[in-house]
């Protein structure tokens, strides 16, 4: 998990692309 | 054929797939038609040219670092809304987007590629290959514009795109998958709604073979990429280290 932290982070988040 | 292991869907599933799957590509897809339309197309004077040309090699790397990060945040964007995506495992995403989302970047390169021009809309204006010089990878450059001209040949339209970068992202013989048949089924959903889309928009039957194809060419210049980079890597760790990408760094092991 440490190794794909980020990715971990990007997928959990509800983000949408106007706030990337 | 009666060994193909498709699942049966229905045409009504088939349409509701192509629309979800369209409006999630449409919703991530970085610039849209209209301001596509919009952009001018204007390309970089020589000058300009020049002076990439003459910025320092690692300068130009981590400039094209950027460049890729930002757009494949928008691809996990997209693989996010795709239906079941986020039903697989947390391994499978993983394997997936990093598999899978450089290759869907040059997927949708083609939409900010000018043909007549052999240019793509990079850093505000459009850019031919001798930009990128000063990255040292002139073949792999070379190829990555070869193919988004040949994927602009094939005319797409966005919701034949949408589904072909679904299908590419969904591919189920990633090495280290853990729920294989789980993508397996996905990515043959996906497959048929396609085919499904491609015989609705009255495409000849080669374009189906042509993106199957593509495939093969998405693989060898991601891998070529790799190469690339540890080439670089091996010069400039320190670069790399301090100042590419967090996320560019997760996804191809630098």
């Amino acid at each position: 998990k440490e190794k794909h932290k980020i990715l971990h982070q990007l997928l959990q988040n509800s983000t949408s692309p106007v706030d990337l | 054929s009666n060994r193909d292991p498709s699942p049966t869907v229905s045409l009504a599933e088939l349409d509701h797939l192509v629309q979800i799957i369209s409006k999630s590509h449409l919703e991530t897809c970085q610039y849209l038609r209209e301001e596509l339309q919009q952009m001018s197309r204007q390309n970089f004077q020589q000058d300009e040219v020049e002076s990439y040309q003459s910025k320092p090699r690692e300068a130009m790397w981590q400039l094209c670092a950027v460049k890729i990060t930002e757009a494949i945040q928008y691809v996990v964007e997209f693989a996010k809304r795709i239906d079941g995506f986020m039903d697989l495992c947390q391994n499978d995403q993983i394997v997936l987007l990093k598999a899978g989302s450089l290759e869907v970047v040059f997927v949708r390169m083609c939409r900010v590629f000018d043909s007549q021009s052999n240019s793509v809309y990079f850093d505000g204006k459009f850019a031919g290959p001798d930009v990128f010089k000063g990255l040292g990878c002139d073949d792999l450059i070379s190829s990555v514009f070869d193919f988004a001209k040949s994927m602009c040949s094939l005319h797409l339209t966005e919701d034949e795109l949408a589904l072909f970068s679904a299908f590419v992202l969904l591919s189920a013989d990633r090495s280290w998958l853990q729920e294989k048949l789980q993508v397996e089924k996905l990515q043959q959903k996906t497959q048929l709604a396609l085919q499904h889309v491609l015989q609705k928009n009255q495409r000849e039957h080669g374009v189906l073979s042509k993106l199957r194809c593509k495939v093969s060419a998405l693989r060898s210049l991601c891998s070529r990429h790799t190469e690339k980079l540890s080439a670089f890597r091996a010069v400039y760790p320190d670069i790399v280290q301090t100042h590419f990408p967090p996320l560019y760094k997760e996804l191809f092991g630098a």
